[in-house]
């Protein structure tokens, strides 16, 4: 789901 | 998503709610740093420059509306609130927080992911919310008491950052591609920032006495 996104956290 | 990143965040919502809630609820700022809550004002528009251009989930776009939304209620009214704004410490919240600033952001034009736009204001924000909090503990100091709401903002504050480290520690072990050293490194600088004003409130808690920081 959040493969590549460089920041999914807050 | 895992539990502790999601306690992690709750535990970071509650810190922001349980200092609105002072506000609200006792119309007074007394003893908050309003540096403190300027600079996470920062972190929070510089780190979610995203917001708009890259959706990761309805959970993640929420609370960075909420994040972003919450700490500018609290600086506005530190600042504007006729009532709230009586309150402030302005003699005793002398921090010099522009020199954090600005030596996070040079930093950031050094330690980065990526030289772009947006990377250099992520890590930035990282930095800066490493020590965004000092101002806050440089007042609690002066101000020798702490009053019990915002010794549980500080205390909610480090438990958002402590989980955040267990989060990391299970992301390194769960997933191949784990790489976020500057959150990591930035975040256990953090999260030290904080282990002395713990090990007071723990004193305090331990003791049943009222919470007193050196001065």
């Amino acid at each position: 789901l959040l493969s590549g996104k460089q920041h999914d956290e807050l | 998503m895992n539990i502790f990143r999601f306690a992690g965040d709750m535990f970071h919502l509650i810190s922001i709610l349980v200092l609105l809630l002072k506000i609200y609820a006792t119309k007074s700022c007394s003893g908050i740093s309003l540096k403190t809550q300027e600079l996470y004002a920062l972190v929070f528009v510089t780190r979610y420059l995203d917001l708009f251009t890259d959706f990761i989930s309805v959970y993640n776009t929420v609370m960075k509306l909420v994040f972003i939304g919450s700490t500018a209620a609290i600086v506005w009214c530190m600042q504007w609130h006729p009532v709230v704004k009586r309150s402030y410490d302005r003699e005793l919240d002398t921090f010099r927080h522009y020199f954090l600033v600005g030596a996070c952001f040079v930093l950031a034009l050094f330690l980065h992911e990526n030289f772009t736009f947006q990377e250099i204001f992520w890590a930035f924000s990282i930095y800066l919310e490493a020590v965004a909090i000092l101002p806050q503990l440089v007042l609690l100091q002066r101000s020798g008491n702490v009053d019990n709401l915002t010794g549980q903002y500080v205390f909610f504050l480090g438990a958002y950052r402590a989980f955040y480290i267990l989060n990391w520690i299970y992301r390194y072990f769960m997933e191949q591609r784990f790489s976020r050293w500057i959150s990591c490194i930035s975040g256990l600088v953090q999260t030290a920032l904080y282990a002395d004003f713990f090990y007071y409130y723990f004193l305090s808690w331990k003791n049943n006495a009222k919470l007193h920081l050196p001065a």
